[in-house]
């Protein structure tokens, strides 16, 4: 199982709709400062169903639609698909290619959608935890959050043992 | 799910000892129970020894120590918990030549069962790479894929990528 | 003391702009008084706007973006308040090859004047040095100086260090 | 004026007394991870007065003489000596050379000399502070503390450029 390809479409500074390809193994994103590699991350874990607009850089759903340039205007919603490649069924769900979509307009809603179906937020995490995908656990390091974990108190690092649990 | 833990957490203990010996080249470290008589609710406390040093507060650490800990532990926990995809932004920014080589021989070994989407700055991680993906921003603000070449071996053996707009 | 403070304030304010335009090649920033009405109690607000991009929180910024906000903010403190001596620690890890560049162009020119000690692993700042001191640790773990020579030119126009034991 | 010469003696990992020069302009200072480049700075720091432990990576005084290794026992006492070129009489003291001198024991006590005489803590601090050089100001930009300036709250932000002024 691995994510195959990311569309993003009017997520923070992806205003015109932009398709990614990954393969197995180990991809690099590079590029310059400022450019947006950090926003595809942030537009992988959005799509997953992050709810903590602050691990976004953010503090409501507004931020993170793309809100206008020198040279472009702002847009009217963020949409986001992550599609996976299925076939040795990680996910418990009976299709090879499972897309995960999260649209976002300025007045705070938010639609998810599985495999094109409307669902709920729930279901999208429920099916993400049924694979072991906890957006809370190692899946993602953040920029600047490598040695997190040697910060946070005994306590809360048992947690993070946990979550991945 | 109190032996669930401590089944977990006993292989991750032992891994990231493992993977801390590997990315130092010797040395020790444990993670431990702060509370062993209280499983159920007991913090974890990391003690990492260097080789050469003796063992020291992790706060103490240089960035780049703290960096390899971290991502020795981050190992760790994915060789105990595998899950099929493990974004790492930056994770690298703090090494060193000879430490980026180690990451970079871990990584290689877990892109085996895991797919790995790496932003990094670091040549040595982007040798690594099966595949590069270029973020570029055009002049008003807005992100692109840019395809990448790389620039054949120089004569450090260090890819260079070149950017191809 | 009141007076002090808004001439030494209006002084930093243009300088922080100044030098901002200086790092990004553009655009625009400005240091605010959260509450004019009160400039004894008042605290300070940055905004920035890249070039091409329009204006944005902090938070929103690139790892790289926030480097050079800070930058622009440290010298334009040290011009208002010249000190004789700055130790900067690992300050340009997050910054390009471009960045790189513009930093180094700043730092040249502050150091006619102010004493700059400056721990890096960035290969743009350490050919910016007038002097350099090589750091080793000994297998019994004791930090030593090293002579560090400067491995020519490469192809690349970067010095190489080269350490003599 | 500029900080000509640094003598480390017995802290942290500078077991062994270890001169370095300084000339005007920019010093770069190199080397892999962990061998102590931030414990220059800490040095320097520390040497001019640094209360804060916790700033220097430790909460008690002990904590920054040599602990010991594996190849070398503890020491008993640090002492670090900063020598300032000051025939601009920058500091406003009689002298073309300035050496401060500060000296701990694992007792906790802590000792200060001005070019060999003992002074008080508070001397060292009212002469650098005569000369504009505030350690809470922008003189040292620690490991990782590069955009702190951007994270701080409005009012804490305005009490640093008040540090430096
Ligand atoms: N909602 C938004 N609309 C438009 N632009 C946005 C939005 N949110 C963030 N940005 C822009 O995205 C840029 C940051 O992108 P990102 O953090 O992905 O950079 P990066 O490629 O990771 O850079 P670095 O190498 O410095 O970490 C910033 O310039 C920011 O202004
Ligand atoms: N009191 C002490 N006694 C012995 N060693 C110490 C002491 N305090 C710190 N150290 C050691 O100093 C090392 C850290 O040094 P430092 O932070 O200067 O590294 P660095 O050269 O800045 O590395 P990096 O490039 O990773 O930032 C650690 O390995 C730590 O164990
Ligand atoms: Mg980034
Ligand atoms: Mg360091």
């Amino acid at each position: 199982m691995y994510l195959r390809e990311l569309e993003i479409h009017g997520f923070k500074s992806f205003a015109r709709k932009t398709k990614l390809e990954f393969g197995t193994g180990v991809t690099a994103v590079i590029g310059p400062n400022g450019t947006g590699k950090s926003n595809v991350a942030d537009a992988i874990r959005w799509a997953m169903g992050e709810q903590s607009m602050r691990s976004l850089r953010g503090s409501r759903t507004e931020d993170v639609i793309f809100g206008g340039s020198s040279g472009r205007s702002r847009s009217g919603m963020a949409q986001v698909t992550v599609t996976f490649e299925n076939s040795d069924n990680w996910l418990p769900i009976d299709f090879d290619k499972v897309g995960i979509s999260r649209r976002a307009y300025r007045s705070g809603e938010n639609e998810y959608r599985l495999n094109g179906s409307t669902v709920r937020l729930k279901d999208i995490q429920d099916l993400l935890r049924s694979g072991g995908i906890a957006l809370g656990g190692s899946m993602v390091i953040g920029q600047g959050e490598v040695d997190a974990a040697l910060s946070l108190r005994p306590e809360h690092r048992r947690l993070l043992l946990e979550e991945g649990a | 799910v109190q032996d669930e833990f401590m089944r977990t957490f006993d292989l991750i203990r032992s891994e990231f000892r493992k993977y801390f010996r590997m990315l130092f080249g010797g040395g020790d470290a444990s993670l431990e129970l702060t509370d062993p008589e209280d499983p159920a609710t007991s913090g974890l406390e990391i003690t990492a020894k260097l080789p050469g040093k003796r063992a020291q507060r992790l706060e103490a650490l240089s960035g780049g120590e703290r960096s390899l800990v971290s991502v020795a532990l981050l190992f760790a926990m994915f060789s105990a918990r595998p899950g099929p995809i493990c974004v790492l932004d930056e994770v690298d920014a703090a090494l060193d030549e000879a430490n980026t080589e180690r990451f970079r021989h871990i990584l290689h070994d877990f892109a085996q069962r895991t797919q790995f989407i790496v932003i990094t700055h670091n040549p040595g991680t982007i040798e690594e790479a099966d595949s590069i993906l270029g973020v570029s921003m055009s002049a008003n603000g807005v992100s692109e894929l840019v395809s990448v070449r790389m620039n054949g071996v120089d004569g450090n053996g260090a890819a260079a990528p070149v950017e191809i707009p």
